[in-house]
This record gives C-alpha cells, structure tokens and sequence, in this order.
C-alpha cells in the first residue's frame, strides 16, 4: 500500500491511498485502502489521513475517521488522536500497521505499530526526511 | 515562501532488516524520495494538496517496489487487483475505487469517480468500464509482473493463507474475526 496526504499553502488538506491488496487474495476481498474513513480521510477542520497495515482492523476501528473525531470532538491535538489510536486501541485490537497524517497547521504525525514503515516527509522549505524502521 | 506540509508512505509490516540489503534500502528511498519530490514541486509552486497527493501516489503506483499499481501482489487467481481512494478535505468530496485490473494508476481513476462519476465509490468490471471511457491508461498482465511478486504468490497460491505486503506472517484469518 502507498499513501499521501498534503496542506497547500491556501490551507486546505488532502489525502489519497493505493493498493494491491493481500498476496493470494480471494472472494473480491477488500481491506480498509479504498474506504473514506477507514484507509483514507481528509476534513479542512482536523487532518488528512492515509493508512496502511491489515486492513480488516483499520476497517473494523474506522481508523481515519476515528482520529479526526477525536480531535474535532475531543479536542485531541494530532498527536495524542495518532498515539492513542495507533499505538493503543489498534493494538489492542491486535491491528498492525500505521500512517501518515497532518493537521490544519501543518503538523506531521508517522506512527506505525509494526517493525516498519517505508515514509518520507517535508516541510516547508526544510529538507526532506525519509526513514524506513523506528 | 509557500507554506505546504507533505507526507507519504509506501506501506508498514515486518520489514526485516535480515532481509534489506544496503542496495535494496537505497531502492526503496530512491523511490520514496523521487514521490516526495513530485509532490513537494507541486506544492511549492501554489499547487493544490489534492494534485500533490494524487500524483505523488501515481509515482509510487509507478514503481515496482511498493505494493501499488505496478508492484501490486498476485491474487489467488494470479491476477492483480486494486484499490484507491482520494479525498478533498475542502470540499469532502471524495473517489473510491476497488477490484480493478490491468489499471495503470488506480489513483487517478478514484480521482476521476470523485469528479465526474457523480458517485464515490466504484469497484470491478464496471468501474473498468467507466474508466474506459474516461480515457483511463490500461495496461496489459505483462507491466505488473515482477519476479518478486510472483515468488511471492508461489509461496502461499496452493493454500488458505494470504499474505500482508511487509510481512513474514502468513494468516489464515481466524484471528481476525475472533
């Protein structure tokens, strides 16, 4: 799976996600990448979104959508909203994997559960970064 | 000075360092960071977050190491199918795509569902037949075959198992649905 999310500089957010799905697939199968809400999700009032990981947890915790909630509804800053639902309630859900996220202001979050995650990301005029493990 | 903020990823698993050779990890940044650029030029020239995004996840679709597009896994069936998704946090509009073969950048087809098809999520033959005829670039069985790929499938295509992109765990899907 691969993702990118974006603020412009007029301020709005985006987000978008791909995939090939599981090796060895079958039944039309269908993981949380092509679900708004799930794999991917953007709201000018919170963040932009773009999961990767096992899917069927994404979409069983509506991943995206469930972080954005809790910074519109909770006051979460991006941050705690991408700790708590990455790094806690997914893993208790025993859902690996991770994602990609910025909010109104241009804060990025990267968290991932798993060993992994190949990502890349920059800000402004700053250099690029690009890391694959923790 | 534009402000922008641009993130992507190229997916997350048990990527083992075993198993990474210094000439592959260089590979796969090359690719991360040949996106990146794409979408940052896009960015620091007044483009919009929505073009950034899309062509910064064509440029991974593109590239045969990530599990997208050109590098996307086998099926069961030894086929390849795909999903995508893209969403204007301005407008909330969104396009969803899912179970689409031989589609060179699935991203772009979610992009056109979002604009043009008056709905937003569209999956299998039918949505194929949409993207025809919006002019849609097809590519034949041969452009996403990648001898990794294939290994892949070899591995597990006479079982119940399937595979996640980054791991070595094999699922049988029991867990899951607890």
């Amino acid at each position: 799976t691969v993702g990118a999310v974006a603020l412009d500089s007029y301020g709005n957010l985006a987000a978008a996600t791909s995939t090939g799905g599981m090796t060895n697939k079958r039944f039309g199968r269908v993981g949380d990448s092509p679900m708004i809400g799930a794999g991917t999700y953007a709201n000018n009032n919170t963040c932009a979104i773009s999961c990767t990981g096992h899917g069927e947890y994404f979409i069983r915790a509506v991943v995206a959508y469930d972080i954005s909630c809790l910074m519109e509804y909770k006051g979460l800053s991006l941050k705690e909203a991408c700790e708590y639902v990455v790094k806690d309630k997914l893993v208790k859900f025993g859902g690996e994997g991770g994602l990609i996220a910025i909010d109104t202001v241009g804060n990025i979050e990267l968290p991932f559960n798993s060993e992994g995650m190949y990502r890349a990301w920059v800000k402004n005029n700053e250099p690029m970064q690009i890391a694959i493990y923790k | 000075m534009k402000k922008f903020s641009f993130a992507i990823h190229g997916g997350a698993g048990t990527i083992l360092p075993s198993l990474m050779t210094a000439e592959k990890e260089a590979t796969y940044k090359l690719g991360l960071s040949t996106a990146l650029s794409i979408g940052t030029a896009i960015l620091q020239n007044g483009g919009s977050s929505l073009d950034a995004v899309e062509a910064a996840v064509a440029s991974l679709e593109d590239f045969p190491l990530f599990n997208a597009g050109k590098g996307a896994v086998f099926t069961n069936k030894g086929t390849h199918e795909m999903d995508a998704s893209i969403m204007d946090g301005k407008t909330l509009e969104a396009g969803a795509v899912s179970g689409v073969s031989k589609i060179r950048n699935p991203i772009k087809l979610a992009r056109i569902i979002k604009e043009k098809s008056g709905h937003v999520f569209l999956c299998g033959s039918e949505a194929e037949v949409f993207a025809k005829t919006q002019g849609v670039l097809f590519e034949t069985d041969d452009y996403f075959y990648t001898e990794e790929r294939y290994q892949q499938w070899q591995d597990v295509k006479h079982t119940d198992t399937y595979q996640m992109d980054h791991s070595d765990k094999l699922e049988t899907g029991e867990k899951k649905f607890g």
